[in-house]
């Protein structure tokens, strides 16, 4: 369902060039569960990016769902984004002066199908799985940084995205809370969804069926996970 | 140097009322090396806040090497921070639209001291000591998030603090990039700082001397780490 070629991403810092990715080759069956890793700035969040299509490679090519996405415009990649992918992002993203519940509800908004009918209720029952029913009234600055994480991945879990992306879902989270988290990734990805995660955690890591890792923009390894 | 009686915490949302913390009583001896874990939400950062200076206490008393510092004005408090204490943010409080060294020399700048004479040179430094030597002209936007965290460790430990509190200081590093910041810390404490940071990872808490354990706003164990 996902398939990059010789995917590269090159970012301009006044003169000087980061070469984030330098060729990228990676296939993603559906339903399968991945975990990436790699060191801090070895390519992870940049890859993750290309994959929601929340931005465009410099090179290669990015397949999703068998169609072509390096080329669309930003207006098709929205689309395709809000239909069929969840994504956690690293630094959450939330709305400032927006409460919880609201977080969650405008991913159902932008969803133009609008396959889910009752926004609020459906955005009640994303927080709740993740622990934060009595937290749906409280704005980012009134929540803690394991609760903030947590209403990132409520909303891009609302919409039952097929694809789930989480860059660091449980960065800021206990051991027992990201166990909870991790589950819920388990669940989903038994029900169909093809899940793929960026930690830097091995326990959580080894929760997946597949780690790969990356290093200054290439991937030095792809195993599938032993002892499951 | 770090004393507190009864401290509590209490945040008002709409008309809910929230007990984040409710009556902690805490010692810190000057060069000790502190981890302070416990859940999502169970007041770790509030904790934090109230040590760093940050915010007021509800209700109790806030001693900071000998003096009292609840009731002290906001002024009053920012001046014994820039001249005692190095914050380290869970959620890293980068300026967004400046650059790395300056992100760090402006920690410098409201030092009113300014014990620290040439400030561009030793922002370069910290940056160069949490291997952001090459990345000092980019703004946070153009960081991953494990390198946007070690420029606020490197803003944190620029004004070489006597007391150094660090929330989650490692929640987006890899393993190989965390121990080098802990071994960052390990140092400075040798060296006579006071460290405190707030971890959810055992491996992490391990490399401190005592473990604080924090459950729903209260502490719930505090023990010396065994086998270092
Ligand atoms: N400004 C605020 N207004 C209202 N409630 C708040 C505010 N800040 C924190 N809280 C609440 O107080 C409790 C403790 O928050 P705190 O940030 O101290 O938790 P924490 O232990 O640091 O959690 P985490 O590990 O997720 O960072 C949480 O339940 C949170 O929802
Ligand atoms: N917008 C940008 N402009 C310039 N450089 C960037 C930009 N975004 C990322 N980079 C650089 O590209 C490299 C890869 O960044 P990326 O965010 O993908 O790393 P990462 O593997 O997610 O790291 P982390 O584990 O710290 O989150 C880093 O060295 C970073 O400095
Ligand atoms: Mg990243
Ligand atoms: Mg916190």
């Amino acid at each position: 369902v996902i398939e990059t070629n010789k995917l590269t991403k090159l970012f301009q810092v006044g003169d000087i060039s980061v070469q984030a990715l330098r060729g990228i080759d990676m296939l993603v069956e559906e339903g399968e569960f991945v975990a990436i890793m790699g060191s801090s700035g070895s390519g992870k969040s940049t890859l993750m990016n290309l994959l929601g299509c929340l931005d465009t490679p410099t090179g290669g090519e990015y397949f999703l769902a068998g169609s072509r996405v390096n080329g669309l415009s930003k207006i098709e990649r929205a689309t395709i984004r809000n239909q069929k992918i969840g994504f956690v992002f690293q630094g959450y993203n939330l709305l400032p002066r927006t409460s919880a519940v609201e977080n969650v509800e405008l991913a159902l908004f932008y969803d133009r199908e609008r396959r889910i009918k009752n926004m609020r209720q459906a955005a009640i029952e994303a927080l709740e799985r993740v622990g934060l029913g009595d937290r749906m009234h409280h704005s980012p600055n009134q929540l803690s940084g394991g609760q903030q994480q947590r209403v990132a991945i409520a909303r891009a879990l609302v919409n039952k995205p097929s694809i789930i992306l989480a860059d660091e879902p449980t960065g800021n989270l206990d051991s027992r809370t990201s166990l909870e988290i991790i589950s819920l990734f388990q669940r989903l990805n038994s029900e169909g969804a093809t899940v793929i995660l960026v930690t830097h955690e091995d326990d959580i890591a080894q929760y997946s069926r597949r780690i790969v890792k990356l290093k200054d923009g290439l991937i030095i390894s792809d195993h599938t996970v032993e002892n499951r």
